[in-house]
């Protein structure tokens, strides 16, 4: 038997920059 | 409180990697290439805590402190903010109606395979912010 590959999964807010609030005021 | 997300300089780049699959908050599942402008925006609407910010450059150049990498400067929001992040050059970033874009098209193209715009001054980037309390 093959065990089938789990296939990672990312969330979308990986994708774009966090800008952490400290940062903008 | 919600936890903060790594700056992109320390995200795990496997995200950006062609066919990757991202999980937008409504459930669905897209591959990192086939995302688009909209996707973004309704998945800070369903996720609660989570704004999207727009985030325009205004200047690119070469890292001082970190050779190799891309100092870029962003004004963000409606306060205007000014924020720099360094990056590497082949870093994408999402442009609002364009879509992946980075310093370095081809260096993300060789490494992630992912087709990219070139991002330049004036670009104006889907970033996210904590949500203020109602």
């Amino acid at each position: 038997n093959v065990e089938p590959r789990s296939v990672p999964v990312f969330p979308w807010h990986s994708l774009v920059p966090f800008l952490e609030p400290s940062h903008l005021g | 409180p919600p936890s903060l997300a790594p700056a992109p300089a320390s995200s795990n780049p496997s995200h950006f990697m062609k066919g990757a699959i991202i999980q937008l908050a409504t459930g669905e599942l897209k591959r990192v290439e086939d995302l688009q402008t909209h996707d973004f925006m309704r998945s800070a609407e369903v996720s609660g805590g989570l704004k999207i910010d727009s985030s325009m450059v205004v200047d690119v150049r070469a890292s001082q402190q970190r050779p190799g990498l891309v100092s870029l400067q962003f004004t963000v929001g409606e306060q205007q903010s000014k924020v720099t992040i360094d990056v590497p050059p082949e870093h994408p970033f999402f442009v609002f109606g364009q879509g992946w874009s980075s310093c370095s098209p081809e260096r993300t193209a060789q490494l992630y395979g992912l087709a990219c715009h070139h991002l330049q001054v004036g670009d104006v980037c889907v970033s996210i912010t904590l949500q203020p309390p109602p």
